[in-house]
């Protein structure tokens, strides 16, 4: 464990924090993308299939623990709570996720370490990961005013995986040059799908402006 | 010992 992973789980884990208690204090989810969500929910079932088969360590089991029971709450507010399910912006998040899962698998299929089920699947969850937060941008763009939260979550969201960028910098330097194509390429692609959001997220920071992004 | 590497990161 170095400080940049740590810090990446820190803000990863606050990014999911910060979206509950947006849906939990204010009953709503105006702004958020269900689609999203619930690839998240894919994202981390796929990747912690051997949860309960390897142990790695105690930080490392709990994290995963909580970050699937998170995610899975978060979409059961979205789609069952009777309060929640109302602020749903159902027909502003239109983006066809399946459109997205798809072509993961099919590479997932092609580009891995090693052909076994739990392989392909974690590699499934690092492709998908990289493309899973387009729904949200997406409506975020459709959607006029950007809650403090909701700019907040998506900002934290993005800052986790460039953290993740700066540790696996720090182990190929620490860790006998061992190369990582797969999460590292897909680490890269996941940022830079932030890039333009960062912008008008720091720009409306600067100036004190309410988060706006251009239709 | 490459996908071992990998496991320890969430």
């Amino acid at each position: 464990m170095n400080v940049f992973r740590l810090a990446g789980d820190m803000t990863h884990l606050l990014s999911i924090i910060i979206l509950l208690l947006k849906i939990r204090a204010t009953k709503s989810c105006t702004g958020i993308s269900l689609k999203t969500q619930e690839l998240y929910v894919i994202v981390f079932l796929t990747r912690y299939l051997d949860l309960f088969t390897k142990y790695i360590s105690f930080y490392n089991t709990t994290m995963k623990l909580v970050f699937l029971g998170t995610s899975i709450s978060i979409v059961w507010y979205m789609r069952y709570h009777k309060v929640v399910k109302q602020t749903y912006n159902k027909d502003q998040d239109t983006f066809r996720h399946y459109f997205l899962a798809i072509p993961c698998f099919l590479l997932a299929l092609l580009i891995h370490h090693e052909f076994t089920v739990i392989e392909v699947l974690w590699t499934f969850s690092i492709y998908l990961e990289a493309v899973a937060i387009l729904p949200q941008l997406v409506l975020l763009q459709r959607s006029r005013n950007i809650d403090n939260l909701t700019g907040n979550y998506v900002f934290l969201l993005g800052a986790y995986r460039a953290l993740y960028l700066v540790n696996w910098v720090y182990r190929y330097f620490t860790e006998n040059h061992l190369v990582r194509w797969i999460p590292w390429l897909s680490g890269l692609v996941q940022t830079t799908l932030y890039a333009d959001f960062f912008y008008y997220y720091i720009k409306s920071w600067k100036n004190n402006e309410k988060l706006q992004l251009p239709a | 010992q490459e996908r071992e590497h990998l496991k320890d990161e969430l």
